[in-house]
């Protein structure tokens, strides 16, 4: 991840979205792309953990850091989701779940 | 001729078998020639890299390196419960063991560079694979990747939206802009009934699927079949024959050394290294330039089990082990001739719903779809390379499902066997199969897509919802195909493969690597640390400067005539080591011309306290070797009597 944050918040057990914002024009691309991160991750109430590797465009965002209880994190989710799916800069998005994979 | 001094290089059969002559990857012939993959760096995507290991060490690249799972550059493996971070230290070995180093064994591509991306050891998710597949993309140029979904017989599982966005934007701008090439295990879900159409990493078109056999040449217990795997080369089999032989870990129960290493997991560095080799002797193959080759130069054998099909291009297939054992020697020699393949060209049918039923075996549901030559002009499409079928089909038992797919000159694919594990009820949901059987044929011409139901009468029957046809290929013709097959064989010989021969290579691109600066959080941590220390010591210091001033200030001969200055004693004179402590003041001559200001001051003012050591901080002493004051003339000891001090 190109942010700070990264995988150990994941390790934290903590909800994270992937999202791909909308590309605006021109070479300000990163930085706004950027700043629009920063925003639409605080409308979801989340943190924007930052680009994800060499995607353009593809932001992490995860559950601002601090314990919380199930019903709290299940409250964040559906706010999160709600905020995500209705932001007109998003242009898909995905709660990351764990992958099991197994080595050969 | 080669002789290396590593004690277990003899052992390495892969490589060079004595005990059953041509039963190894035929690579010894390539080294004589100084095509070690000097210039080539190879990434492990494992669970780390103990890089530090002498038979690693002087090949290690730490700038293609990075570990996700602790978010930091150095890709260690960490030891855990069960001894199990061993592994990326072991297909690490096969490819880039350095040899005569008196230290266990040899590397396939000894000269080359390696790398290690530790992701497997901690909580894995598709944002964190796709970091993984970009991770210095510009230095890396191979992905080894030997670890996929469970091999359990029921799952089918791939990369999932952003691991295909990388896979995709690793092959389109990395390695300069020739494409990452991606090596990945088929599995090791033989004795599951696995297939590798289940799995979405070998299903993929940008990926190199690399399966396994045994010394012996046949498919061993643990191998998957599958129609989109491109190629086999040797690891272990069963317990009467031999592993491969490699460098191991040292931490916990690890010599060092292993002579153990097996499953696919050993055929796919294997065949990482075999790609390094052709990548010295030119660089600017493109990643499809490189499944080409493969699809050329492997060998088909004899192996009664192996149902090798030859298609309409004159290429043989089979399940068991692709177009067949990779060559270390063919590969080289036509990769040094190759010249790059036209565009990629790719066909796609619309979205066809069907929602027809799937009889019972013996009988089939059918399908057809016909590509016109109109359909294909606009691409050009003449030959293919891949064709990827994306089905939903709802069964009540999805194992009992198979699903075959014949191209238009009758060469079958099964593209979904039946599986005996799965007994998942979700059937296929736009879940995409593919297969490389029909490579080189022509494009135009009637697809068939053949699905039964292999399960027991008991359940009620399965419904093909709808299914999609992708065809890949380029606008060579079959003519040029042959012509190419025909040049390659020209080159097997190897007088191409000498340094006076070299093709002009294109330039690659400059593609930055976006990913900006990242300061890890234990930087961070350090530099917050260092950062709360400093102002904790400047406050502490201006608090004891403020403090000592206004003692000064308070002191009653100080308020309006000359400072007093401490009694010096004779002893501490006379040993030189006597502390001058004056008020920091400025100082002012009897002619009322502030030093400070003062032009012709020859010493500089105050100096820094430069007596201070670790805790003499009580009092914050400072030495001033000379006043200075414009009479200098005087040795600066006996002016001060005449000094006057203004506070």
């Amino acid at each position: 991840l190109s942010g700070a944050g990264g995988p150990d918040t994941l390790g934290a057990g903590g909800l994270s979205w992937a999202v791909h914002l909308d590309n605006l024009e021109g070479k300000r691309e990163e930085e706004s792309l950027a700043q629009q991160a920063d925003a639409v991750a605080q409308a979801a109430g989340l943190v924007n953990a930052g680009r994800i590797g060499e995607l353009r465009g593809h932001y992490l965002f995860v559950q601002p850091v601090g314990h919380r209880q199930a019903v709290e994190v299940e409250a964040m989710r559906q706010q999160a989701e709600a905020v995500l799916a209705r932001h007109e800069a998003v242009r898909w998005y995905s709660e990351q779940r764990l992958l099991k994979r197994a080595k050969r | 001729s080669i002789h290396f001094n590593d004690p277990k290089y003899p052992q390495q059969w892969h490589l060079n078998n004595r005990r059953s002559p041509g039963r190894d990857i035929n690579v010894t012939g390539v080294w004589e020639r100084n095509v070690t993959g000097r210039g080539v760096t190879v990434v492990v995507v494992d669970d780390g890299v103990e890089h530090t290991i002498q038979d690693i060490a002087p090949n290690y690249s730490p700038e293609g390196s990075y570990d996700l799972n602790s978010n930091d550059p150095d890709p260690m493996p960490h030891p855990d419960a069960e001894n199990g971070n061993r592994h990326g230290t072991r297909c690490a070995g096969e490819i880039a063991a350095v040899p005569n180093n008196s230290f266990c064994a040899v590397g396939v591509a000894y000269g080359s560079r390696i790398a290690g991306i530790r992701v497997l050891d901690g909580p894995l998710t598709d944002s964190m694979e796709a970091v993984a597949f970009n991770k210095h993309y510009q230095i890396n140029d191979i992905y080894s990747c030997s670890w996929g979904p469970d091999d359990d017989g029921k799952t089918v599982d791939g990369p999932h939206q952003l691991g295909k966005a990388a896979l995709q934007h690793g092959v389109m701008a990395g390695r300069q802009g020739f494409g990452s090439i991606f090596v990945v295990a088929s599995g090791n879900g033989g004795q599951h009934n696995d297939n590798c159409n289940y799995d979405g990493y070998a299903n993929s078109i940008y990926t190199v699927t690399i399966g396994a056999v045994d010394e012996e040449g046949h498919m061993p217990f643990y191998a998957e079949e599958c129609a989109s795997m491109l190629a086999v080369t040797f690891s272990g089999g069963d317990k009467m024959l031999r592993s491969i032989v490699t460098t191991d870990w040292d931490l916990q129960k690890g010599t060092g050394c292993t002579e153990g290493h097996t499953g696919t997991s050993a055929a796919a560095p294997l065949a990482a290294g075999m790609i390094a080799l052709m990548l010295q002797v030119r660089p600017c193959l493109t990643w499809r330039d490189v499944q080409h080759i493969i699809v050329f130069t492997a060998t088909q054998y004899e192996d009664r089990h192996a149902d090798w099909l030859t298609n309409e291009a004159g290429f043989s297939h089979s399940h068991q082990h692709g177009f067949g054992l990779l060559n270390a020697w063919r590969l080289v020699n036509a990769a040094k001739i190759w010249t790059s393949v036209p565009y990629l060209a790719s066909y796609i049918s619309p979205m066809l719903k069907e929602n027809k039923a799937v009889p019972r075996s013996p009988h089939s549901l059918e399908v057809l779809w016909n590509v016109s030559r109109m359909d294909l002009e606009m691409s050009g499409l003449k030959t293919l390379e891949h064709v990827s079928v994306t089905v939903s089909i709802t069964h009540p038992r999805r194992g009992s499902l198979e699903v075959k797919l014949f191209c238009p000159s009758g060469m079958m694919s099964l593209i979904g066997a039946p599986r005996s594990m799965d007994s998942d009820p979700n059937g296929f949901n736009d879940w995409t199969f593919s297969t490389v059987r029909c490579w080189g044929e022509r494009a135009r011409g009637t697809y068939r897509l053949v699905i039964r139901d292999v399960g027991d009468e008991s359940l009620p029957v399965g419904i093909l919802r709808q299914w999609q046809l992708t065809l890949y290929g380029s606008v060579w013709s079959p003519v040029d195909i042959k012509d190419r097959q025909s040049l390659l064989e020209s080159a097997m010989s190897g007088k191409y493969l000498h340094d006076g021969f070299t093709l002009p290579c294109p330039p690659g691109l400059k593609i930055p690597e976006e990913d900006g600066y990242t300061i890890t959080p234990n930087t961070l941590k350090t530099l917050v640390l260092v950062g709360c220390f400093t102002v904790f010591w400047t406050i502490y210091y201006m608090l004891e400067v403020y403090l000592s001033q206004r003692n000064v200030a308070a002191t009653p001969g100080c308020r309006s005539g000359p400072c007093p200055w401490p009694q010096r004693n004779q002893k501490s004179r006379d040993e030189g080591t006597e502390l001058e402590s004056m008020p920091l003041c400025n100082s002012k001559d009897l002619d009322g011309v502030d030093s400070e200001s003062g032009v012709l001051s020859t010493t500089s003012g105050l100096l820094a306290p430069d007596l201070l050591s670790e805790g003499d901080w009580s009092l914050s002493q400072s030495s001033k070797s000379a006043l200075d004051c414009p009479h200098q003339h005087q040795p600066p000891d006996l002016v001060q009597g005449k000094e006057e001090q203004i506070c």
